[in-house]
């Protein structure tokens, strides 16, 4: 499940470079 | 004592509308953010999925009959790459990051 809470957190990230 | 005679046709309206296709490329004012109507539908369905693995491939095509899995593919590859959902136990259950 670490897994997936880095997926999570590489998700987020990619979601506030899109936004910035 | 009526108007008689073809004075007033009314059928000139439009005969200047054609090729005014200008709104494409503007901010757009639909309900989309930059997606495709597939795209949104499918991160829709992901948001609406309440358990916390995530909504399944398998469970996409199935609320998407219309669509086929290659369609399918391409929005959850556009939305994971945009940093709208991601997978969660394996690459075929997807979760949204945009819910609150």
């Amino acid at each position: 499940l670490e897994r997936i809470r880095r997926n999570k957190e590489a998700a987020l990230l990619r979601l506030a470079a899109r936004h910035a | 004592s009526k108007p008689s005679g073809p004075l007033i046709m009314g059928n000139s309206v439009g005969a200047s509308g054609m090729g005014d296709m200008g709104s494409l490329g503007g901010s757009g004012s639909g309900p989309t953010n930059g997606l495709t109507l597939h795209q949104s539908q499918v991160l829709n369905l992901i948001k609406a999925y309440p358990k916390p693995e995530g909504l399944s491939f398998q469970e996409l095509r199935s609320q998407l009959p219309n669509l086929n899995a290659s369609v399918i593919k391409q929005a959850v590859d556009f939305l994971s790459n945009e940093g709208h959902i991601y997978s969660t136990v394996d690459d075929e259950h997807f979760k949204s990051t945009d819910a609150e």
